[in-house]
């Protein structure tokens, strides 16, 4: 559950990477 | 009476960035075949995505569960559109690389 989070919270930063 | 005959003159840019307005969807019908999607995206990765969001499980959409949704394409096409959408972010892997839920959910 942890690394869902994780692997979720990596995602955000990879979408708000791209997005700026 | 004129139409508009002026597409680019005298109209306020409605879009600076082209990247940054991805997830607003507004105006292109949606789910349909239309081949330019607005979000920057080929029609198999927004198919994809959208299968991904729309999917209610907890731990989201298996890959499975995708083929079989998109029986008419290649798996290896949608293995591309998976690939794609994780390294953009907007869809992440959650219980094993098999099952992937979206980030931009509302």
């Amino acid at each position: 559950l942890e690394r869902i989070q994780k692997n979720k919270e990596a995602a955000l930063l990879r979408l708000a990477s791209r997005n700026v | 009476s004129q139409s508009i005959s002026q597409p680019l003159a005298g109209r306020p840019s409605l879009h600076t960035s082209g990247i940054g307005d991805a997830g607003n969807f507004g105006g292109n019908s949606f789910g349909g075949n239309s081949l330019m999607p607005a979000n920057g995206l080929t029609v198999t990765q927004n198919q994809v995505l959208n299968l991904i969001k729309a999917c209610p499980r907890p731990e989201g959409m298996n890959f499975q569960d995708l083929k079989s949704q998109l029986h008419n394409l290649n798996v290896s096409v949608i293995k591309q559109a998976v690939d794609f959408l994780s390294n953009e972010g907007h869809i992440y892997s959650t219980v094993d690389d098999d099952h992937f839920k979206s980030t931009d959910a509302e």
